[in-house]
């Protein structure tokens, strides 16, 4: 694998999303690695509709919390075909499931893996450049205040709460680091983006990581 | 002290406090995280918590190349 990947130079990775108040990070980390993969495997990239993962997964809880890695099995278990944004967009809000027709276009998950990597980020890098972003769930705590740079300090890595896509990462570098795509908008972080430091289990990392194949 | 505005004000001069504390890491060096006023400074960690942290986790097993499908490739 290359000493320094990202998906976004591919072209295939769509603008940093804004959850607003809505506790939907869940949806919106599964939505995102569902855009990607879709577009690396033939499709076009198109954003997809968060809100309707928001409101139908209905072992999750809408916009008061929910597991990705439940998101992700239900969209594997019912072949739900998401729709395009624009057909269903977000609210900010959970609401009733809107029902659309199998023979409606969209695209459906067909399979998804779930491993805890910590202790192999190097193994985790090969995965993402062979499988797509990656979805993981980090300790976010101390993002309240972050503004940019390479996260390596003060992130532990047993309360994991929030979850985020992987994107790539870069270790030609002092100190190597994943690229993180989060949902809080373009202007927290990087653009929206963070970087975490490769190795160390960082904030989490690399503890709970889905994969998602189509 | 009930007031909204009040308690968003001392939310935010606590936030300054821990961002000080944040970027006072040793090392530190240009790469290192900075820490600063956001969007979300005027929330406490709390509320912070509350409406932005809501991710709920499953234990997963521990990822074994031999048992997976997944190919790997190692340089």
């Amino acid at each position: 694998y290359p000493p320094k990947f990202d998906w976004r130079d591919h072209g295939i990775v769509g603008p940093v999303r804004n959850q607003e108040s809505c506790g939907g990070c869940w949806a919106f980390s599964v939505v995102e690695a569902i855009e990607t993969v879709s577009a690396k495997d033939g499709g076009k990239l198109q954003q997809l509709s968060v809100q309707q993962v928001i409101d139908c997964s209905y072992e999750n809880e809408g916009c008061n919390g929910g597991s990705p890695v439940g998101a992700l099995d239900w969209l594997a278990q019912t072949k739900l075909k998401l729709v395009n944004e624009a057909e269903y967009p977000f609210k900010d809000m959970a609401g009733i499931c809107q029902y659309f027709p199998q023979s409606h276009t969209g695209v459906a998950v067909r399979n998804y893996s779930a491993y805890d990597f910590s202790g192999q980020e190097e193994v985790m890098m090969s995965v993402l450049v062979e499988s797509g972003p990656l979805v993981v769930i980090v300790d976010a705590i101390s993002w309240q205040d972050y503004l940019g740079g390479i996260i390596q300090h003060h992130c532990s890595s047993h309360n994991a709460n929030h979850a985020v896509l992987i994107t790539g990462y870069d270790t030609t570098g002092e100190v190597p680091y994943w690229i993180v795509r989060n949902s809080w908008g373009t202007s927290w972080g990087d653009n929206g983006y963070a970087y975490i430091k490769i190795g160390n289990d960082m904030c989490g990392i690399a503890d709970n990581v889905a994969a998602v194949f189509l | 002290e009930n007031n909204e505005h009040y308690q968003r004000r001392i939310h935010f001069q606590n936030s300054l406090k821990r961002q000080a504390f944040l970027n006072s890491a040793l090392k530190r060096s240009d790469q290192s995280a900075r820490y600063g006023i956001n969007q979300f400074s005027d929330l406490s960690p709390q509320q912070f918590k509350e409406r932005y942290l809501t991710a709920r986790t499953e234990t997963a097993p521990k990822f074994d190349p031999s048992r997976t499908g997944i190919q790997v490739k190692m340089n």
